[in-house]
């Protein structure tokens, strides 16, 4: 699904250049369920956004289930990521005034996959999931960080994506409610969906089959999870 | 400091009743460390805003340093806010397209207790304490995640507040990156300043002396951290 070489991000600030990823190489296949863990500031989140199709690199090569992402234009690179990719952003990214029910709504009205969805009915069920069934008419401002997270995680589940990227999902979550986000995971998992979940918490890693670890924007480790 | 009898805030949305805070009695003394805990929707970042003076309750009393809150106007609750409390926000709320350095010299500016900032050189001092030394001039969509949670922090201490209210400050931040504010915080606590802050990591909670857990809105549970 996921094969990249010599992947590269460098941010441009005036004349400072910030390398925040370096010649990252690594293959996903279909159906794994991997971690990527590093220090705040370590670049999870610059290579997370490269392998949505959200940025583009300024080195090394990114395929997507077989297609090299170099060769696309804008508008190609905003299909692949709204057929292919659910993305759970950081920060969650929500539309304000807009309630949690509207806001997860939001992919299948641009879904262009010819798939079949009815969006309240597939919205409710993907809240119902993570716990909202009581919040769906609140908007934005009118829920707490740990449930605008799981707004966040509803929305990117809602069109059935065969890859899931989820940059920190649990990070406003009480450990019990992270729980449940991860079985849920799993299941999802279990049922074939690739995940790669940006998380710093030890005990979350521990849900997925393999760890990532980034330091200073390189790859130092790459293994197995080894208690299962 | 804080003295709360009956604090509660029920949200109106419409003719639907959401009481996020019932009945909050309880007490905190000068150079105390609390750990407010509970699940996601507990009502802790309500709790949070009341005590910031930040929001009003709807019912209850808060006595803030033996000042009751109830009777104090809008430009009051601003300038109690501005001079006794750093208050660090679960969201940042950041300034966008404003650099780390200016968004932490921003409460120095506004300041009329009548002490004497050099307001770059706190600020600078302020981020060099969250290990942002090398990110001074990054805007705040130029900065990950736990950077952007770090400069939240820097700016709720930057002028010396004698309370400080963090909610969630480590969501985003790696297990190294937190055990450092953690270490941090402990040490402005020793040295006589008040500490209240969210969390829903145990690891994190454990570097405080007493912890708060809020049920559904209610306080559950109120001891001493036990392995001190
Ligand atoms: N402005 C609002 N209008 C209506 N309901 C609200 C509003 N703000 C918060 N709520 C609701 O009140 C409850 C408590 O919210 P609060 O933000 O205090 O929770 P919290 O304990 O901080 O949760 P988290 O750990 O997820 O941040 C939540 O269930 C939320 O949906
Ligand atoms: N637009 C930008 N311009 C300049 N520098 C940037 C930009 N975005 C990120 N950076 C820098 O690149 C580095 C990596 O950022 P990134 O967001 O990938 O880190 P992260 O591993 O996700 O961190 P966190 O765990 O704190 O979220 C950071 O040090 C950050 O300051
Ligand atoms: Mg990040
Ligand atoms: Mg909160």
């Amino acid at each position: 699904v996921i094969d990249t070489r010599g992947l590269s991000k460098t941010y441009q600030m005036g004349r400072v250049e910030v390398p925040a990823l370096r010649d990252a190489t690594f293959t996903v296949e279909r159906g794994e369920f991997v971690a990527i863990m590093g220090a705040s500031g370590s670049g999870k989140s610059t290579l997370m956004n490269l392998l949505g199709c959200l940025d583009t690199p300024t080195a090394g090569e990114y395929h997507l289930d077989g297609i090299n992402t170099a060769g696309l234009s804008r508008n190609a690179y905003a299909d692949i990521r709204n057929r292919k990719i659910g993305f759970v952003f950081q920060g969650f990214n929500l539309l304000a005034r807009t309630s949690a029910l509207e806001n997860v709504e939001l992919p299948l009205l641009y879904d262009r996959s010819g798939r079949e969805f009815d969006p309240p009915k597939a919205a409710q069920s993907a809240l119902e999931l993570v716990g909202l069934g009581d919040r769906l008419t609140h908007e934005s401002n009118q829920l707490s960080g740990g449930e605008q997270q799981r707004v966040a995680i509803a929305r990117a589940l809602v069109n059935e994506p065969a890859l899931v990227l989820a940059d920190e999902p649990t990070g406003n979550l009480d450990s019990r409610t992270s729980v449940e986000i991860m079985f849920m995971l799993q299941g999802l998992n279990a049922q074939g969906i690739t995940i790669l979940l940006v998380t710093h918490e030890q005990d979350i890693s521990l849900f997925t089959k393999r760890i990532v670890r980034l330091h200073d924007g390189r790859i130092i480790k790459d293994e197995p999870v080894h208690h299962r």
